[in-house]
């Protein structure tokens, strides 16, 4: 049975012969796994996640991977052409996605890169943005929650700053930010879902 | 997620990365 595997990490290439689960699968760890040391890196070099006990780092980490990567990755998503760029490079419009079964999530992670990208957040901005999206100290099973939450706190007061320093006028700038957050939350679950009944069939 | 090619889940991949154990050896 050939599957599509609607990824932007996916090596998935137009008008290629049809593929098992076994080859997609294969062909998507090429990416997966380097994508995931990437995030870990990411990780290690944000001031304080170090001092975090190690089974927190795992469990933050965990649990904010796939966070990470769609704000990473949300400048792949072309919101006028409504496209989604792979990194293999091929590019795919959005009932193309939607006939491989990605339908809502597909929308929603269009939603939030529109959103995210409407915001133009400087590189600065973008990366304390994503040391917060990991440093959550509301992931279930933290071990030493308090700590996290300092870390979050610092990484809140760091971005706040930033942003006002950045567009002083524009003080809801910085809120708009921050909703973005459970935007995420919603969209990891949803991808929870759709991995799992990916592995279901 | 898991990674099939070495039967590697994502903890462990985070693991493996966190130790720096990955550095050891190509992918």
């Amino acid at each position: 049975r050939s599957v599509h595997l609607a990824c932007p990490m996916s090596a998935l290439s137009r008008g290629g012969p049809p593929r098992s689960v076994q080859e997609v699968w294969e062909d998507f760890s090429l990416s997966f796994t380097p994508a995931v040391r990437e995030v870990v890196e990411f990780a290690r070099h944000i001031p304080g996640f170090q001092d975090l006990t190690q089974q927190d780092q795992v469990t933050l980490l965990k649990a904010g991977t796939f966070e990470v990567l769609m704000v990473r990755f949300a400048s792949l998503f072309d919101v006028r052409e409504r496209s989604l760029r792979f990194l293999s490079g091929a590019s795919y419009s959005l009932p193309e996605l939607q006939a491989m079964g990605m339908g809502e999530l597909l929308g929603s992670m269009f939603d939030f890169s529109e959103k995210l990208a409407s915001l133009n957040l400087s590189q600065e901005e973008l990366g304390i943005f994503t040391a917060l999206v990991l440093v959550s100290a509301d992931r279930s099973g933290m071990e030493n929650a308090s700590l996290v939450e300092q870390l979050q706190e610092t990484l809140i007061r760091a971005l706040r700053s930033l942003i006002l320093k950045n567009s002083p006028n524009d003080i809801s700038r910085f809120t708009k930010l921050l909703l973005r957050l459970p935007d995420l939350r919603t969209l990891n679950s949803m991808h929870s879902e759709k991995l799992l009944s990916f592995r279901v069939d | 997620f898991a990674d099939p090619a070495s039967n590697l889940g994502l903890e462990d991949i985070i693991r493996k990365a966190l130790m720096g154990s990955f550095d050891d050896k190509p992918d």
